[in-house]
């Protein structure tokens, strides 16, 4: 796992962050008890097609389903208004998964939570969206395994 | 690679 240090992660969100201390002790948190999530600054394309470099968690979180844990992909961004706005949150399946739409999922894969909507700085924060996360996708996951290729249908030949 | 958990999802929804 990549260590991102302090130092290293204000740098990199030194250019644009209007909240960038607050910013930092979150992500920081949230690092330290969700080992497979990590900060990266990525280009992220909003709806108008204009793109910005922003601050990303990416990785997988552990859910509990059925009695096996999972690790769902997942990335949210943080909006240089962070933490006054809520992150932009989406599943990434894999190529051997498919996302299920539901009540907390698009077909884009974009998560739509309660939480999220309701966000409101400092009562809301990274750290307790994740544990939301992680029980709502433990009682509906947003992505399944791809059904394994089936043989071609062969015809049947006298 | 970072040593990240990879990732996995349940089996396929019917």
């Amino acid at each position: 796992m990549a260590v991102v240090n302090e130092g290293a992660l204000k740098k990199m969100l030194s250019k644009q962050y209007k909240y960038r201390d607050l910013t930092v002790r979150e992500i920081n948190n949230v690092i330290f008890h969700y080992k497979d999530l990590k900060p990266v600054m990525d280009a992220y394309v909003f709806n108008d097609g204009s793109s910005r470099e922003l601050m990303s968690l990416a990785g997988t979180v552990p859910v509990s389903y059925r009695g096996n844990v999972y690790n769902i992909p997942i990335c949210l961004w943080l909006l240089d208004s962070y933490p006054y706005n809520p992150p932009i949150c989406f599943v990434k399946p894999t190529s051997t998964m498919m996302i299920k739409t539901g009540k907390h999922i698009d077909a884009n894969g974009k998560i739509y939570l309660p939480y999220l909507h309701e966000w409101k700085h400092p009562q809301s924060d990274l750290y307790s969206l994740i544990q939301v996360m992680i029980v709502v996708f433990g009682e509906e996951p947003p992505v399944f395994s791809r059904p394994t290729t089936q043989p071609p249908f062969q015809p049947f030949q006298a | 690679l970072n040593g990240g958990a990879v990732p996995s999802a349940p089996p396929t929804y019917t």
